[in-house]
């Protein structure tokens, strides 16, 4: 039922960067995160927008409420928001 | 931007750098990278010429990127970096559509904002600035020879929030020194973890970063400002000395001032003047606010026509009116607008109008049988008392998500600014290219503030972003050039929900003699007064953290200004300060001028300091007189050593 709702932007937010990881294993792991949500590794690849993992930790994804839900129960992630649209001042 | 950093002092009367100005202390701002987050750049532009300037460090980790608009030798050692970010706006919006909105898929600026923005930040000189014989003279960014990194995120129809994050993401780790965000959401947030722009400026202050945001152009509306954390400056905007006169003079001899930067002039005699409702196609609307084709050419024909400005685009009025053959155009303000006047290249003999000046020429109309009118032509006018004057348009507090801290932080020229533009945007839409432009905004004061911080970080590369962020607020001023208190956009004297702790006094910043400082530590614990654990704020730091156990006041927090939303009987909270002078042994006085119905009392009075990084705390008690009945109240207190003033509002709401 969940690939019923219509998905949007997201972020999921998930606060410092690790020490140890490198980029690389920090991105695979917002993969494995999406995936686990997702039911599928293709589908998290094609959800996945931006992986953050220079400076910070977290990532984009287009998600649906239920994938929301979920992806907020998971360890470490501080907060799931809707990828809002921002104006020039 | 011409005209405006004189108007800061950085310039004498006779245009010449003072040995005490601080762009001479800081070298303007040598040694410092501007990260700006905008629509990209116009890498051609002079303002971004690099002669001079030594290679690009080692320690930079930022990169051009090659596209088919853009490539690596479209940068050069003063532009160090350029990248885009468009994933989330085309998740949005679907594929850019590089033919029908002309933009580029690559960090070259269409809009014209990103390249406006970066050169007042950080613009070289450039003789001979000017648009269309306006505001003529010598372009200047306010930290000329810092470098400068842009990270497009704006693109049209918006900046979406998770592109903005990417850039942010990057930029941290490019090795940026300063962040500037002319940008931010239609309304504050009701929570800093569901706010983008916040999570992202946290990082950067962690890593010494200082983060300017606008403050929005929601205002007059109470409440509007955006980009609330206190780990950010926001920035209101105001008007500098220079306006863009183009009068109205009417058939009963009544003149009206009005701002325009139109080049054309009507021949020199009266012109029929009509109300635009009066020429339609029919009584409606779009007719009263001008839109294109609302306009019958037969009754429209060698008029001068007034239009309401109201929400839409203020250019296309001119274009509707030139389109229906008239001869000129009136922009009146609505009360909304009030008394700003906004300075556009129009297509054909124009002013803008305030909202007052508005009605009586609507009145005259009604009651004239045979009305007529003339526009006279534009010019640039300097010395204009008085100044700075708050922007109608610049959002105000209160802070609706945490009250007790004051937002907007600071003010500064955002008001008519000239800066450099894209060539790949007409800004009167009707071709002609300009290589600078006049904008509006508190978009064009939040660069102001981030090549001020620049110079500060380049005098002063130990300070942190809360000590340089300190520096600017309490060295600012409250009054204009007549020695009056600054007036809001309705003449009203304007207070710190307009301009936080006052117009910036950027000479005076560089040597404030105390700070408030603040560390991550700081914050992190004002997050832990805002109800977060401290699971959650190990997870923000990436360390162990332990909030304290009873709920810290968040009028505690270090901030260079002092807030209570709900005063009931009496409260004390604490402050501390930096000793930053040069001398080392300094002795400090309080003065206390506080709001009414409200008695502040500071402990100790005097603070004595033996050497420099020397830290003194103290205690102000508030006890509330009289109910403030659910309004504001404001004062003021402040430090001085005889010669230095350390000055912080005071804001309070008593029940």
């Amino acid at each position: 039922s969940s690939n019923d709702q219509a998905s949007s932007g997201y972020i999921v937010y998930m606060g410092s960067k690790p020490e140890s990881p490198r980029r690389h294993k920090l991105a695979h792991s917002h993969h494995r995160m999406l995936a686990s949500v997702l039911h599928s590794e293709e589908a998290a690849r094609e959800s996945i927008l931006y992986s953050y993992t220079r400076s910070f930790n977290g990532f984009s994804a287009r998600l649906n409420a239920t994938h929301v839900a979920a992806l907020k129960k998971m360890p470490g992630v501080l907060s799931v928001f809707p990828d809002k649209r921002n104006q020039l001042h | 931007t011409t005209h405006s950093w004189k108007f800061l002092g950085l310039e004498d009367a006779n245009g010449e750098i003072p040995e005490n100005s601080l762009w001479r202390k800081a070298n303007f701002g040598s040694g410092v990278t501007i990260g700006s987050l905008d629509t990209g750049v116009w890498p051609e532009s002079a303002s971004f010429d690099d002669s001079s300037f030594d290679p690009v460090p080692n320690t930079w980790k930022g990169t051009c990127v090659n596209t088919n608009s853009f490539n690596p030798s479209d940068c050069n050692k003063k532009l160090i970096g350029a990248r885009f970010y468009i994933k989330a706006y085309e998740l949005s919006k679907g594929p850019l559509n590089t033919t029908a909105t002309g933009d580029f898929r690559s960090p070259r600026d269409k809009d014209g904002h990103g390249t406006h923005t970066s050169s007042t930040a950080s613009g070289r000189f450039v003789e001979g600035a000017n648009i269309l014989g306006f505001a003529n003279g010598t372009a200047k960014g306010g930290a000329p020879k810092a470098r400068l990194a842009v990270y497009k995120v704006c693109w049209p129809g918006g900046c979406w929030e998770a592109d903005i994050l990417a850039a942010m993401d990057d930029a941290i780790a490019d090795g940026v020194d300063i962040l500037t965000l002319s940008i931010g959401g239609k309304v504050p947030l009701p929570d800093f973890f569901q706010d983008g722009i916040a999570l992202g400026a946290f990082h950067a202050i962690q890593k010494g970063i200082t983060v300017v945001c606008s403050a929005g152009n929601d205002g007059p509306k109470v409440g509007s400002v955006v980009n609330l954390p206190p780990w950010i400056l926001t920035v209101a905007a105001s008007s500098i000395d220079r306006s863009f006169s183009a009068s109205v003079i009417l058939g009963n001899n009544k003149t009206y001032l009005g701002s325009s930067l139109s080049e054309f002039k009507l021949e020199d005699r009266l012109y029929p003047i009509v109300a635009s409702s009066d020429v339609g196609y029919r009584s409606s609307i779009g007719s009263l606010l001008c839109t294109v084709g609302s306009l019958d050419p037969k009754k429209t024909e060698g008029k001068i026509v007034v239009c309401l400005r109201g929400v839409t685009t203020r250019l296309s009025k001119g274009t509707a009116v030139k389109q229906a053959g008239g001869a000129g155009l009136v922009l009146a303000n609505s009360d909304a607008d009030g008394g700003e006047l906004i300075a556009d290249p129009h297509v054909l003999p124009a002013t803008n109008v305030d909202a007052q000046s508005g009605k009586e020429i609507y009145a005259y109309l009604k009651n004239t049988k045979s009305s007529v009118g003339y526009i006279t032509p534009a010019k640039t006018l300097l010395g204009v008392e008085p100044s700075p004057k708050m922007a109608s348009f610049s959002s105000q507090g209160p802070n609706t998500l945490t009250p007790d801290i004051l937002k907007p932080d600071i003010t500064g020229p955002g008001m008519n600014i000239l800066a450099a533009f894209t060539r790949a945007t007409a800004p009167a839409g009707d071709g002609r290219l300009v290589e600078f432009n006049v904008e509006s905004g508190t978009s064009m004061s939040c660069p102001h503030l981030a090549g001020i911080v620049a110079l500060l970080k380049a005098l002063h590369p130990d300070w942190s972003p809360a000590a340089i962020k300190s520096a600017i607020m309490t060295t600012a001023i409250t009054y204009d050039n007549t020695g009056n208190k600054i007036l809001d956009g309705s003449n009203k004297v304007a207070g710190p929900f307009n301009y936080g702790a006052g117009h910036v006094n950027v000479n005076a910043a560089a040597d404030p003699g105390l700070v408030y400082d603040a560390a991550i530590e700081d914050y992190i614990f004002f997050l832990c007064g805002l109800g977060y654990s401290s699971v959650a704020m190990e997870t923000l730091t990436g360390y162990e953290v332990h909030c304290p156990d009873a709920k810290l006041s968040l009028s505690d927090f270090n901030y260079p200004s002092v807030t209570l939303s709900n005063l009931k009987g009496s409260t004390t909270v604490t402050r501390t300060v930096t000793n930053v002078g040069g001398d080392g042994q300094a002795e400090y006085k309080v003065a206390i001028n506080p709001p009414p119905g409200v008695s502040v009392s500071i402990t100790p009075s005097i603070l004595k300091f033996s050497s420099t990084g020397e830290k003194k705390s103290f205690t102000l008690t508030f006890t509330a007189e009289r109910s403030s009945k659910g309004a504001y109240v404001f004062g003021d207190f402040s430090w001085s050593d005889g010669k230095h003033q350390v000055r912080s509002p005071i804001v309070v709401k008593a029940t």
